[in-house]
């Protein structure tokens, strides 16, 4: 059960932290500082988390899908965590290009500890194969959907997006619910 | 087995990325663009990682011990990973003051998954008592232990300082081998 550890440590180590005040607090200085051109809807302003089941996972979302790229980074949320000092969690702007080119603004990322899971297969010592990698990540996106689901705090803030199982978007920019503004 | 796996996302999510090249290369911009003053001397240079058996880490060092004061951070490492642009790695230089009062200087931090694991034991959702907890934060100790020992480029730029365990320091200014500059 190493998918359930990931989704209670994804959840306690990070969206816990940041979701319920510090992604809206980050956006309203990014608009008041940087831009109010971008992320207009205050039903945009969730995160919407990545989840490919295969664990195949670009450092670059440019990479995965060509209707994608890099708008620019909120403000730094930062905290003090078990010893580092003003530990600093960052999220990316991102345009997405609709059929018709039209761009939307999206606050997105993959859910890192799936890279974990990857790199546990590839590593012989590990000793965890392709098919406990699917198992596991599949694990870890039904954890962390029910933790989600239960937490009050961050009700509202996020969007699990799951990929490559049957009848998911192929594509990134098949996003649904994505405003132009 | 959440100990297996969060000590490999430990490995495979943050040391493997910072050990290598990129604390040394920090060290350097320190001393380069702040101070020589302090960590003068190489074999210093190693990342001090606290791991408490009991899982009960504060989020400042200074809580835990009256002779360790925070000193300064290190220039950021930034690294793009899984979509987020320039993610920042930090690390906490502190000071650490001996029996006879002199400082002495050095890279400290706690095991951040062992939070994960004090956190699932206060959540009824997670199904996880305070005797699993243990079991799995000496699992992980083992486990990281094991892989950082047969990891060639992380060798020589970490100590694990294992806390609570039997015949274990009580105090972390009381860590060996610290240098007074
Ligand atoms: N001390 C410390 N400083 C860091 O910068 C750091 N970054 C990661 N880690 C620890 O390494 C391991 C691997 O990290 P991964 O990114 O796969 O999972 C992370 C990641 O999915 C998410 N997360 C945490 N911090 C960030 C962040 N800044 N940006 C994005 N995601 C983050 O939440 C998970 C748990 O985080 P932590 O519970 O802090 O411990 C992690 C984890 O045990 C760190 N530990």
């Amino acid at each position: 059960n190493v998918g359930h550890g990931l989704a209670w440590s994804f959840y306690t180590g990070y969206l816990r932290l940041i979701l319920p005040t510090g992604l809206e607090a980050s956006i309203e200085e990014y608009h008041a500082s940087r831009s109010a051109a971008v992320l207009q809807h205050r039903d945009t302003w969730k995160l919407h988390i990545l989840i490919p089941l295969s664990c195949c996972i670009p450092d670059k979302l440019e990479e995965a899908d060509d209707n994608i790229s890099f708008l620019d980074n909120l403000p730094d949320i930062t905290i003090d965590r078990a010893g580092i000092r003003k530990r600093v969690f960052k999220h990316s702007i991102y345009t997405v290009y609709d059929q018709a080119k039209r761009p939307h603004y999206c606050v997105v990322e993959y859910a890192t500890p799936l890279v974990t899971l990857y790199q546990m297969s590839q590593e012989a010592m590990a000793g965890f194969d392709a098919e406990e990698r699917l198992q596991q990540s599949t694990l870890f996106f039904r954890t962390l959907r029910d933790i989600l689901e239960s937490s009050r705090e961050c009700r509202g803030r996020y969007r699990l997006i799951l990929l490559d199982g049957p009848g998911t978007p192929f594509a990134l920019s098949q996003l649904q619910g994505l405003r132009r503004v």
